[in-house]
């Protein structure tokens, strides 16, 4: 299995850098193994520069670029290993207006090979839903969901009850 | 596989059986703060067996079952279902002929926990084993909790190799 | 100083408890000294519940529960402390539109003792900055800051530059 | 007091010198991902004397120093300069007649650091008392850097001591 792992390793090496750069605009990420000797061992670093930025330690990257770092490996893990289906709770909180589209736009390009169940408040990424849920208490303590419709949810207002028994 | 049908009952801020149907493509689920939408998520990282408390933001297990309002009495216990559908894999025996299979989870206020496949009880094993023929079983990759979206940033070198074993 | 430090601690939570009932419209929020018998070296725990819900663990608490519990303690402590300036990096994050507005509200409102520095994506908070500085990289990795002028800023617009020698 | 005035040069991403003035009331601070806004933060942290490069993000000290883009080579020094006025309280002499004070901190490529009021040399327990007899010594409360705003809610009880005992 040591073939298959540094095989593997390294097409997600190729997917991370290809998703990195294009949620990024250009710039490169890497994963290193640090004891390239054992790679079944190994810990893993992981490096990231954005576009005309120096290279330096991905602590000092910001919150955003953070955020859309792990997005663009967790999308390359996807490319590799299609998952049947993916939930993510709020994970373009960080994010800024553009990011958000380039985030949005690319969930969508992967959601025929995979379903997603996307927590958000924002509504750029709302946009992109084929179906919307609001989760309400309309008594206080007690969820229900209700489907909505974008349009009307953008401009703020009600939706129709979802199957609640 | 596709995820068609959701039904909570009892867990969390869910207190009437609630059904959800599920769509192709991009599911959006909205709403306030402190409404129930990472509740909901956490309903999903449930039934899909997850034992430990903490990933469920509580302290024991029992905190999952809903446990009260103003004006309502807490519950004894919390089910969740989750309906799947167009198996594409072929699935071992009993489950050959089943075009869906529908993954149960309820907890008794007792800490009596039970797991059931199209109703029949089974083990936590045999959904495990289930998600893993299906191609779901790397379920660490498959939900992102709120507010964790960097872990694998922060992470040590070690636990990134984990993160990355799963999904490679 | 065991006298003054029970004192303070109960100046503290009573307004604890006002700033977030004025936040959640109701409810109660307090701390807990775990070992009475000697305040000066006990724990302290903390109890949260929004109005007409149960009492739980605030563990169990959203998201936006948490941050806008955690903000009411700390504005409650300048209540009692008042501090000459405070800087919060994105602390509206987590927050739905409602809750934005009234943590905008209560931030104006303590604006006249404390001077605050407000790093935000949220259109909400931009609203209420006596003076907006935009943060812009028109070279790739330099820092420069230009003062925006709000009305503008919201139509996405540009700002003349602040002084940059 | 009042903050007056900030001048950073050569600290993370702010390359040239920039100066900037603060009013009375509320400063908001705006910019897409990644343009320098939490750098801006941490030179205010750092001016005020902090002492952990983790809570600057680094791993050493001199990481706050600009280290370069694709254009432009690293520098060799930080220097931040943070101009206080409208103190009202007595301050100790020999400060007691001034109305503003501006509190400098450098950093050489080198490891050697200065401190400096009224671009004097001092030692940085002078800009700490300083800043005690001002009021604004807990700048622990003053300060809540990027997601670090629930920390006190999954703190522990003696952690939780800590922090309200900074406050009050
Ligand atoms: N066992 C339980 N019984 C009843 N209510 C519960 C239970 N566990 C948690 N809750 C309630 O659920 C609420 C939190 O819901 P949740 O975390 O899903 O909110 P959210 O919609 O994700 O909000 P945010 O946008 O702030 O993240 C809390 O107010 C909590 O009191
Ligand atoms: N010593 C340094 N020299 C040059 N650039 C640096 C240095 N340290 C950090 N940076 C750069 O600063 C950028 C991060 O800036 P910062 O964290 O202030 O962004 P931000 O505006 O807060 O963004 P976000 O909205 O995503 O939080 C990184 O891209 C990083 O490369
Ligand atoms: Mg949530
Ligand atoms: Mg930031």
């Amino acid at each position: 299995t040591r073939g298959l792992f540094v095989e593997t390793f390294h097409t997600l090496n190729q997917k991370f850098g290809e998703v990195y750069a294009s949620f990024f605009g250009g710039g490169s990420a890497e994963l290193v193994l640090l004891d390239e000797a054992h790679p079944l061992e190994s810990g893993i670093e992981m490096l990231a520069q954005p576009p005309g930025k120096g290279k330096r330690n991905i602590l000092l990257l910001s919150g955003g670029e953070k955020a859309l770092t792990a997005i663009s490996l967790l999308f390359a893990t996807f490319l590799i290993h299609p998952t049947p289906f993916c939930l993510l709770d709020e994970i373009d909180a960080p994010l800024d207006e553009e990011n958000t589209r380039r985030f949005a736009q690319t969930l969508e390009s992967m959601s025929d090979q995979t379903q997603f169940i996307v927590v958000t408040h924002n509504k750029l990424t709302m946009e992109i839903a084929d179906i919307l849920y609001g989760v309400t208490m309309e008594e206080t303590g007690i969820s229900k969901l209700v489907s909505v419709n974008l349009k009307k949810e953008l401009d703020e207002s009600e939706g129709n009850p979802a199957e609640t028994i | 596989m596709r995820l068609k049908r959701l039904e909570v009952f009892g867990f969390k801020s869910f207190f009437d059986k609630t059904v959800v149907t599920f769509r192709k493509g991009i599911t959006g689920i909205v709403g306030p703060n402190g409404c129930g939408k990472s509740n909901f998520s956490d309903a999903i990282l449930w039934v899909l067996g997850e034992q430990s408390p903490k990933s469920l933001r509580g302290e024991r297990m029992e905190d999952v079952i809903f446990s009260g309002t103003e004006h309502r009495k807490p519950l004894s216990l919390a089910e969740v279902s989750l309906t799947i559908g167009d198996i594409a894999n072929e699935l071992p025996p009993p489950y050959t002929v089943y075009s869906e299979l529908t993954f149960s989870r309820r907890l008794y206020r007792s800490g009596e926990s039970e797991y059931l496949i199209n109703k029949t009880p089974c083990r936590l094993k045999d959904i495990r084993d289930l998600l893993i023929d299906m191609g779901a079983g790397y379920h660490a990759h498959t939900i992102i909790e709120q507010g964790k979206v960097d872990d694998i940033i922060t992470a040590t070198p070690m636990q990134r190799r984990e993160i990355v074993e799963e999904a490679a």
